[in-house]
């Protein structure tokens, strides 16, 4: 599964 | 959010705008690199594509917006205004960067965690920019005398990977996020670049002396 967690860090 | 990912933000955020205030204050560019300016800019297009499609929070919009302006607006400095781009050191800055950007994109086409246009530009993102500062180190390395806002730019663009590396290590023990290897190896290897720089600027600081690095 895509890294949702890190996607919203910039 | 926590306390390393804010710091590292704030530091990333801190080394553009002092980039910026050197730039309008001093009117000069030297000993900047437009190669690491213009791969920047890269970095964050590709990036920030998510910008339009998923909105997290109005820190992470208005940060992305932030990056994006600033860094296009100090390559606009060094390429268009008329006095900053008599500064250019056009004749150091001489590192090919648009090298880089082809293995950096191939290298997300094979490695990465998804196979879409979001995630391999994402990843493609991820590592530009840990080689994107090559050409400002060389430069640095070529610029006899290196002025305390350039050297200080650099530092806190350092440190901002580095706090980075905390907040990955923070968020996998504490909010047990799943391993992150394509982040977590970019990093490193972006903050293992500016190693040398870190230690004598740290060395110049605590010598209080003037900034040298070995050619």
């Amino acid at each position: 599964t895509p890294e949702e967690g890190v996607k919203d860090e910039l | 959010m926590n306390i390393f990912r804010l710091a590292g933000d704030m530091s990333h955020l801190l080394s553009v705008i002092l980039l910026l205030l050197k730039i309008r204050t001093t009117k000069s560019c030297a000993g900047i690199s437009l190669k690491t300016q213009e791969l920047y800019v890269v970095v964050f297009l590709a990036r920030y594509l998510n910008l339009f499609t998923r909105y997290y929070s109005f820190y992470n919009t208005v940060m992305k917006l932030v990056f994006i302006a600033t860094s296009v607006c100090i390559v606009w400095y060094m390429r268009f205004h008329k006095v900053v781009k008599q500064t250019y050191n056009k004749d150091l800055d001489t590192f090919r960067h648009y090298v880089v950007i082809p293995p950096c994109f191939l290298l997300a086409l094979l490695v990465h965690h998804e196979f879409t246009v979001m995630e391999v530009l994402w990843t493609f993102s991820l590592y530009l920019e840990a080689v994107a500062i090559l050409p400002q180190l060389i430069l640095l390395q070529r610029t006899r005398n290196i002025d305390n806002l350039t050297g200080n730019y650099i530092f806190l663009l350092g440190a901002y990977r580095a706090l980075y590396l905390l907040n990955w290590i923070y968020r996998f023990f504490m909010e047990k996020a799943q391993a992150r290897w394509i982040s977590w190896i970019s990093g490193l290897v972006q903050t293992a670049l500016y190693a040398d720089f870190f230690y004598y600027y740290i060395k110049s600081w605590k010598n209080n002396e003037k900034l040298k690095l070995p050619a």
